[in-house]
């Protein structure tokens, strides 16, 4: 699912 | 953050180093490819666009400083330098490595998880990291015998994929934390590319051996 924009994985 | 996606960051920034420390120690580029580094530089400049526009963690911020500056630095060693450059195998490098930059381009401006530009950009880093490692694999091949240093970076640099798909297995099962299918196709793909290398890694450590790949 496409919960947020941010990218926390590198 | 957990033990697998740890030991995936530490795995790619090994990598990184063994190949700083192969051509800081030989003064010598010889079986690397200047056309995965720079797509790898590529990946890295477009991936990353995020640092000016969020933060996430001290340690984010820091390795992506890092992934940015190491890959710009070897590109730049092996097309400047005066004594490293005389070493790249020219070639053997023939990879024609702009056109996986252009078909990963189209493919990310038609399959994204959204129609922005920093989001086409990311999708497009993905596929192309997932691809890039195939201009160093081609010219591993054709030069048959790979050194130590070459054979563990390459080595580091899988362990690397593989432990991120260990880490989103995990987080699933942990966080309920679904991995963008993008993430993860690409993930697997670029994994697989490395199935061949791992085996005959692994057969000449077994053997006590050179590492030979197969013609």
């Amino acid at each position: 699912s496409y919960e947020s924009e941010i990218h926390d994985e590198l | 953050m957990n033990v697998f996606r740890f030991a995936g960051d530490m795995t790619h920034l090994i990598s990184i180093l063994v190949l700083l420390l192969k051509i800081y120690t030989t003064k010598s580029c010889s079986g690397i490819s200047l056309k995965t580094q720079e797509l790898y530089a590529v990946v890295f400049v477009t991936r990353y666009l995020d640092l000016v526009t969020d933060f996430i963690s001290v340690y984010n911020t820091v390795m992506k400083v890092v992934f940015i500056s190491s890959s710009l630095a070897i590109v730049w060693c092996i097309r400047r330098h005066k004594v490293v450059r005389r070493s790249y195998d020219k070639e053997l490098d023939t990879f024609r490595h702009w056109l996986l930059v252009g078909a990963c381009a189209v493919l990310a401006l038609v399959v994204h998880e959204k129609f922005s530009f920093q989001e086409v950009c990311w999708a497009f880093s993905i596929y192309l990291e997932a691809v890039a490692i195939l201009p160093q694999l081609v010219l591993l091949q054709r030069s048959g015998n790979v050194d130590n240093l070459t054979g563990q970076y390459v080595f580091f640099l899988g362990a690397y994929r593989a432990f991120y798909i260990l880490n989103w297995i995990y987080r699933y099962y942990s966080e309920q934390h679904f991995t963008r299918w993008i993430s993860c196709v690409s993930g697997i793909v670029q994994t697989a590319l490395y199935a061949d290398f791992f085996y005959y890694y692994f057969i000449s450590w077994k053997n006590n051996s050179k590492l030979q790949l197969p013609a």
